[in-house]
């Protein structure tokens, strides 16, 4: 294996996004690129990242080769990255380390890390391909600001989708709190849309805990897309540029 | 009254 990124800025971002969701992975290393799929201990949320042969320059990838990193030690070497620097990602064929090589831009600094992997038996889950009633985006940032308000309130959230628009509802001992974003299309400033499509209104539940775990990856992307069923977990969308993109899924709560 | 379900009853293992 051999990818090279040409900011650091994106690789560090993504696993600031999901080092808290889970702790050990395998990074699934393929000629289509790099991909990673984890539950976390509790299992009732999954992480979904696909960082494509594209978003490299270059890439190369001659097999199949799963780098089972514990995050907390990524983020370590990571810290010794800045964010404008080359990244570059090297493996041998059956590695026992990984090696990250941070080039500065202008400078003649070379950073060499090797992070020492780690087997990691995972499961795979099979994501169905789902056609969602209803999906939404909007800013990455009022997203995040929402979650984070209706946290204070209640630890789930109600989120309803209708053609008028997506509502947030929180329940809590000192009171009730809701949240209603309208479709709109912002002219000078695409980045501000509320797009909702809808097949059939949904009414689900989840918990807020999880949301603005998820929120960490707010930085990754201008625009989150929620995606919802009735009665299957929602699927929240940082789409990233070369069609990679970042999704966590998130089990609903159920009647009991 | 809702319970928190898990992300394996509706994903399958493959």
């Amino acid at each position: 294996l051999e990818a090279r990124l040409e900011a650091a800025d994106l690789f560090k971002k993504v696993v600031e996004a999901i080092k808290d969701l889970v702790q050990h992975c395998n990074f699934d290393c393929n000629d289509s690129g790099i991909a990673l799929q984890a539950m976390d201990n509790s299992h009732v949320a999954l992480v979904s990242m696909m960082l494509t042969a594209d978003t490299f320059t270059p890439f190369r990838c001659d097999r199949n080769i799963p780098l089972g990193i514990d995050l907390t030690s990524l983020t370590k070497v990571l810290r010794a990255a800045q964010s404008s620097d080359i990244l570059t990602i090297k493996s041998e064929d059956a590695p026992d380390v990984v090696n990250l090589v941070f080039e500065g831009k202008d400078q003649d600094r070379i950073s060499e890390y090797d992070l020492k992997l780690m087997d990691i038996d995972q499961e795979h889950l099979g994501i169905p391909d789902t056609e969602y009633a209803a999906t939404a985006s909007m800013p990455a940032a009022d997203f995040k600001r929402i979650c984070s308000d209706l946290l204070l309130i209640s630890e789930a959230v109600s989120i309803e989708c209708t053609k008028e628009g997506i509502t947030f509802k929180a329940e809590g001992d000192i009171g009730n709190g809701s949240v209603t974003l309208r479709q709109h299309s912002d002219l000078e400033n695409s980045d501000k849309n509320v797009d909702i499509s809808l097949t059939e209104p949904v009414a689900l539940s989840f918990s807020l805990k999880y949301l603005t775990g998820f929120c960490k990856a707010t930085g990754l992307s201008n625009q989150v897309r929620l995606c919802l069923s009735n009665d299957v977990p929602l699927m929240v969308e940082y789409a990233l540029a070369n069609n990679s993109y970042l999704r966590f899924y998130l089990a609903p709560k159920i009647g009991d | 009254k809702t319970k928190q379900s898990g992300i394996t009853s509706f994903f399958g293992k493959s």
